[in-house]
């Protein structure tokens, strides 16, 4: 079942996540038919904001929201040799 | 600190300012000063040493440049991302962009409105080194910006790192420099009355120097020389040289003026009266009448003797050959494909201005056969096309360098050709290599060397996430030539004279090593497509 309409400003965070190493890229092409994209998405966030040094609440609160704001460098903060860490566990 | 892994085999580094990508707003010189400066904090903490050089083929080459600029990370206008930088390693490995579409500011200390260059540099050039971004706040390579202080130090965090890489600098001691002339007090000694010791050395202060980039040697103090053994009034001896017949070997003269060895020696009398000692004897070489002779360069030769001679023309059949009018007609079983695609059920495969149509009853007859004669909408002058495939909505779209020409059936639509950068592709992308719509999720996707694209075909633009990079499509590299969807619901990859079969689920090649087009598309003999082309 394919999961629900993402928000204008969910796809720019995940746009976000996956520009920097957080999400898999091109993965969406595949969870639109898997529905495991909300589990993904919140390890994500968590991730992110464990980065950045910010509290770790898994949603997109204030400080979230600034720290997508801030100025940063265009690389990813986790390479290729890290996608298996970002790579979801299958349960 | 993180580090990825590649790092420079050489620790004498050059670097460039990309002389036709300068920043636009920025003062060349101004920039270069400050760019010197952000690899200077990572010179003073490592063995590592940087000079400037005015060549593309620099280690670290720094370029500015707007929104996409080839190469899979785009820059986005004023704001979040400032710039990238690419690991160590060959070709773009190191290279440093900036996006120049930002406020940089030279200065340090007026980063409130704009953003530092100083800073962002630094930070990039740690890219540039093989460190990875760090999540300690406050560390150079944390990779939010965070400006940058006055008489800024490498923080620890990053100071770790880059000598775990390349080790710390070696300051030699300055009692052991060798400085030549002396102008500058020698080490001094006070003994004490007690058995200590104690030496009190008058050290030089070490200043740095910010432009001494062109400096070869990078040490502090320039080495000694040494003395000159032969002053301009003394004349240097000569070294010794052959003699132009090779047969001797002078050590004891002046060099003859050599200016034309087939000339030589031939002195005029006025020569031979003032400089004697340059006339030798030359034994000019025999010329053997049994071989056609050819010239031999820098040879001395016989004025007298008709050296070189011409060589000896065989007789020869008269032939009458009937010239053949160039083709590029391509050969059914040893041949790649421009592109491949099904077409209202049927496979169609193009190479050159040829194609085949392979449909339920199998190859149809007489192909290949122009491919202007199925689509006359085509230009006249084409030499290939890109890529083919057929929307959703039953058009078919041809992609021919920077053009798209679609069509009804065989009808060229009205308004067509159209510039592929009306898709969303970048203006500066001379073609697609491939184009398909993929049938896992029925979506149109772009292909051009290391980057694909998802194309939305409602909207008629591509995507705002893309581009992306190849690598998400595992095992079939950069570069194809072509993809489609076959039949049985697979997409299959094409790349030179081979396929892979592609897992769509697992996102990766059914099998890393290609099997060979011809028997498996086209029919032909196994045995004569791998004597004929050996496989890779």
């Amino acid at each position: 079942s394919r999961p629900p309409r993402s928000t204008h400003h969910e796809i720019n965070v995940r746009s976000y996540l996956e520009t920097f190493g957080y999400l898999q890229k091109g993965l969406p092409e595949n969870l639109l038919l898997e529905g495991d994209y909300e589990d993904d998405f919140r390890i994500a966030i968590k991730t992110l904001q464990e980065f950045g040094g910010i509290p770790v609440t898994g949603v997109i609160d204030e400080d979230t929201k600034s720290l997508l704001k801030q100025k940063r460098c265009g690389r990813p903060d986790r390479e290729i040799g890290d996608e298996e860490n970002i790579r979801r566990k299958k349960r | 600190f993180a580090v990825q892994g590649e790092k420079w085999h050489h620790t004498n580094l050059t670097w460039s300012l990309k002389s036709d990508r300068p920043p636009s707003q920025l003062d060349p010189y101004g920039t270069r000063d400050v760019l010197a400066r952000a690899l200077d904090v990572w010179e003073q903490a490592s063995r590592l040493t940087f000079r400037e050089v005015n060549s593309d083929e620099a280690d670290i080459v720094v370029s500015f440049a707007k929104r996409y600029h080839d190469d899979a990370y785009p820059f986005d206008g004023r704001g979040l991302i400032l710039a990238h930088a690419f690991f160590p390693g060959s070709g773009r490995g190191g290279d440093a962009h900036f996006d120049d579409d930002e406020l940089w500011m030279l200065s340090s200390n007026d980063d409130d409105e704009g953003t530092s260059l100083l800073a962002v540099a630094a930070h990039e050039f740690g890219h540039s080194l093989g460190l990875s971004h760090s999540s300690v706040k406050g560390a150079l390579m944390f990779p939010w910006y965070q400006g940058i202080q006055p008489n800024f130090e490498l923080p620890e965090d990053d100071r770790n790192g880059i000598q775990q890489m390349y080790g710390p600098k070696v300051r030699k001691p300055w009692a052991k420099i060798p400085y030549y002339p002396v102008d500058s007090q020698p080490p001094t000694t006070t003994t004490t009355t007690t058995t200590t010791t104690t030496t009190t050395t008058t050290r030089r202060p070490y200043i740095h120097h910010h432009n001494r980039h062109n400096r070869p040697d990078h040490t502090p103090f320039a080495p000694p020389r040494p003395p000159n053994k032969y002053p301009t009034y003394y004349p240097r001896p000569r070294p010794p040289y052959y003699t132009p017949d090779r047969r001797h070997y002078n050590t004891t003269e002046e060099h003859p003026r050599r200016t034309n060895h087939n000339h030589y020696p031939r002195p005029t009398p006025h020569e031979t009266t003032t400089h004697p000692t340059t006339y030798r004897p030359v034994r000019y070489p025999t010329v053997n009448t049994d071989y056609p002779s050819y010239p031999r360069p820098n040879y001395p030769t016989d004025p007298r003797h008709d050296y070189p001679r011409k060589p000896y023309n065989h007789p020869r059949p008269t032939t009458t050959t009937r010239p053949t009018p160039p083709s590029d007609k391509p050969d059914t079983c040893n041949t790649s494909y421009d592109a491949v695609a099904l077409i209202r059920g049927e496979l169609f495969i193009f190479k050159n201005r040829y194609h085949w149509r392979i449909g339920a009853q199998g190859h149809y007859p007489g192909y290949p056969m122009d491919i202007s004669r199925m689509w006359p909408g085509l230009p006249r002058d084409f030499t290939r096309v890109d890529a083919v495939y057929e929307r959703p909505d039953r058009k078919i779209a041809f992609f021919i360098g920077k053009e798209l020409f679609l069509f009804d059936t065989q009808n060229l639509l009205p308004g067509y050709p159209r510039a592929i950068s009306e898709l969303g592709l970048p203006s500066s992308l001379e073609k697609l290599d491939a184009a398909m719509v993929w049938g896992h999720n029925g979506k149109t996707y772009f292909y051009s060397g290391s980057l694909y694209w998802k194309y939305d075909e409602e909207e008629g633009h591509v995507e705002l996430d893309y581009p992306r990079d190849m690598s998400m499509w595992k095992g079939v590299g950069y570069n194809i030539d072509s993809v489609f969807q076959w039949k049985d619901g697979k997409t299959y990859f094409f790349k030179g004279r081979g396929f892979w079969k592609f897992n769509d689920l697992q996102m990766k090649v059914e099998h890393e090593r290609q099997l060979p087009s011809a028997p498996f598309w086209m029919g032909c003999p196994t045995e004569r497509t791998s004597r004929r082309s050996p496989f890779r």
